[in-house]
């Protein structure tokens, strides 16, 4: 028997937001402690790790460990029949089910949807992710990130991250010309529009612009971003998910031959 | 500049 629930569908629907367009298909790993996703996109270029640790739910039981694999895609549909306010139950009978409920209760008690999807067997790769000491690790608003990443995208398909102890600097060119976008450290580190930068080392990378668009679609779950980078190792880009976990994205550079 | 895939960083498990 697994049962989670939550008291808002809200965040489910930004979590789901968040991973849909990158990935077709998912494990949900569900244990005692919660619910775990590790999946790359089909290209195997970039990976989604989804943590919502189980006392950030409202109610959570896990009788076994179980692995639910999910099209994203219909849970997508799913979960657009939720209204934010709503209360969501999501319910697995069998310890090895091969379909999953969600039921949504809206906050007067009075609408009361359920939803059975069936699940899919997913034989998917799983990469053991090393701790890793970044040389650079900047945290900055989320909305900033995702503004700089729309407005580059469109001057060229390689987005150039420089970081130093000045700030940093995020750097693309093509066809029409080049662009530059650079942000200063800031002195208040306690508030939502802070920038801050812990160095080792400087660093510079060159990563797929693509990717990081997909990523900035956590953008509604967390005002703060954090971008962790080392010289030629995957960018981690991450963002908190209130009090009950996080989504963790990592791409793998583009490297000179 | 070419496009590395993460199995290059990340050994599968």
């Amino acid at each position: 028997m697994f049962e989670a629930s939550l008291a808002q569908s809200a965040i489910l629907k930004k979590v789901l937001d968040a991973i849909k367009d990158l990935l077709n298909e998912a494990n949900f790993e569900c244990t005692d402690d919660g619910i775990k996703v590790q999946a790359m996109d089909n290209s195997h270029v970039s990976l989604v790790s989804l943590e919502l640790r189980s006392d950030g739910f409202e109610k959570y039981r896990c009788d076994r460990n179980l692995s639910m694999g999910v099209n994203l895609a219909s849970m997508a549909k799913i979960m657009r029949c939720s209204s934010n306010s709503d209360k969501v139950t999501i319910k697995a009978q069998d310890d090895n089910p091969d379909k999953v409920s969600f039921i949504f209760e809206s906050s007067n008690q009075e609408r009361i949807s359920d939803y059975e999807m069936k699940l899919m067997d997913i034989d998917a790769d799983q990469l053991g992710i090393p701790d890793t000491e970044y040389s650079c690790v900047v945290k900055m608003p989320s909305a900033e990130f995702a503004r700089i990443c729309k407005d580059l995208n469109q001057f060229g398909e390689s987005l150039v991250i420089s970081c130093s102890k000045e700030g940093i600097k995020f750097s693309t060119s093509g066809d029409l010309g080049s662009a530059n976008v650079k942000l200063a450290q800031t002195t208040d580190a306690d508030k939502d529009d802070a920038v801050t930068i812990e160095m080792r080392s400087p660093v510079t990378l060159t990563f797929a612009c693509r990717y990081l668009n997909h990523f900035t679609k956590a953008t509604p779950l967390s005002s703060q971003v954090q971008l962790s980078m080392s010289d030629e190792i995957p960018l981690l880009v991450e963002y908190r998910i209130g009090d009950m976990g996080c989504i963790k994205y990592y791409l793998a550079p583009k490297i000179d031959d | 500049m070419s496009q590395k895939k993460l199995s290059s960083f990340f050994k599968t498990i």
